[in-house]
């Protein structure tokens, strides 16, 4: 479902060129289950932005469901973020003036739902991360772990059939932590697709294979247990 | 030299009050090495925002070396919050429009350092987190766990003989994870006093202290090796 052959990405700083990404070709089939792990700065978060449809190499092809995605409109691009893939950012990018039933509905809105079906969603997944006396709050009103469960409920609200995880527990204790990787336990199992980037070896071990990056490039990609 | 006596944090909301802390008592001395852990909303960085002198209690108090923090002027507290006291910020809290050095280099100026002198020691808080090659970039050119490796340096660079941690290896893979221990417990062995929250056992086994919250109260507090 996704293909992305031999991605750059490259960053102009003045006279020097920064390499994010040096050449990474990854497959992904439906209801896979992967881990990406690899040293602060190897190119994770950009590789997952690409993935998500969030921003362009520099070169390289990109496919989706068979689609080239350079070649996509606007709108159909629009499409795939908001219906097809949830995305967790690694630093949550919420909309500091709303409330966290405000931030998880956003997606809702896009998707059409009416104010009714968006609360009820809205409510349902806000519980799923164990948020439900939270939110009047707005995040700045959270703690740090909060606010990751938030970003995470926004992401999956929409019932996504790709979620893609950018260090989604990285704030959180091993108990909320193992909580969260049952939700997307669960997620696998009914059919969906999860790309998880994560430093923790026992967050890794729930994936069913580890890609690790190193340098702008992948160092290896295997399958486990 | 950290004294904190039956505080309590209350926020209200609307009808609700919420219970951050419920009354911890909390004794420091001297070099000394804590790790605070305990859930998501436990707590933990309202209880550092309170030793870091960011925020005040509801109730209880505080002695910061001896004196009543309630009791000090502006001057006082801003003084220790510059001189005395590194903070690392869960949410590091870099300003966007600086670069990376003017960003290390902003406690320096509030501590009266000349131009060339701040830079100098700048740029050297940014070689001991690996960032020699990161200085001109932007936080938002740069990844989750280089922007953490900023708001670790910028805490460090007024080689303060308090740190406080929050999460400080949150966004970091294992290997630069480590480097930065090896950093705290280089200035550990120096005389200085560190705390530390951090959900990660494996983190939290260089201190020779835990303290856990739950729910808003210290829960166990335990030598350990
Ligand atoms: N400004 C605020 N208004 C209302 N409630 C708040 C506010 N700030 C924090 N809280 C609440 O206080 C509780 C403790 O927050 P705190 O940030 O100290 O938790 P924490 O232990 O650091 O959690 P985490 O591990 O998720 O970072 C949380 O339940 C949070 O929702
Ligand atoms: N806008 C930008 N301009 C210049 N360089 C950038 C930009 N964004 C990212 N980079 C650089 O690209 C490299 C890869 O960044 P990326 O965010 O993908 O790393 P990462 O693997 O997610 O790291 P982490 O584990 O620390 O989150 C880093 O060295 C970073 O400094
Ligand atoms: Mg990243
Ligand atoms: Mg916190």
């Amino acid at each position: 479902v996704i293909e992305i052959e031999n991605v750059t990405k490259l960053y102009k700083m003045g006279a020097e060129i920064v390499h994010a990404l040096r050449g990474v070709s990854l497959t992904v089939r439906r209801n896979e289950y992967l881990a990406v792990m690899g040293p602060s700065g190897s190119g994770k978060s950009t590789m997952m932005n690409m993935l998500g449809c969030l921003d362009t190499p520099t070169s390289g092809k990109y496919h989706f469901t068979g689609k080239d995605v350079s070649s996509m409109t606007d709108d159909e691009l629009a499409d795939i973020r908001n219906r097809e893939i949830g995305f967790v950012f690694q630093t949550f990018n919420l909309l500091p003036r709303s409330t966290t039933l405000a931030n998880v509905e956003l997606p809702l809105i896009y998707a059409g739902y009416s104010p009714g079906d968006r609360r009820e969603k809205a409510v349902k997944a806000l519980h799923d991360v164990g948020l439900g006396e939270r939110m009047g709050h707005k995040p700045n009103e959270l703690s740090g772990g909060q606010r990751q469960r938030v970003a995470i409920a926004r992401a999956l609200v929409n019932n996504p059939s790709i979620i893609l995880a950018d260090e989604p527990t990285g704030n959180l204790d091993s108990r909320t932590g193992e909580e969260i990787m049952q939700l997307l336990e669960d997620l696998y199992a009914q059919g969906n697709t999860i790309i998880v980037v994560t430093h923790e070896e026992d967050i890794a071990r729930h994936a069913r294979r580890i890609v690790r990056l190193r340098d702008g490039l992948i160092e290896s990609d295997a399958r486990q247990q």
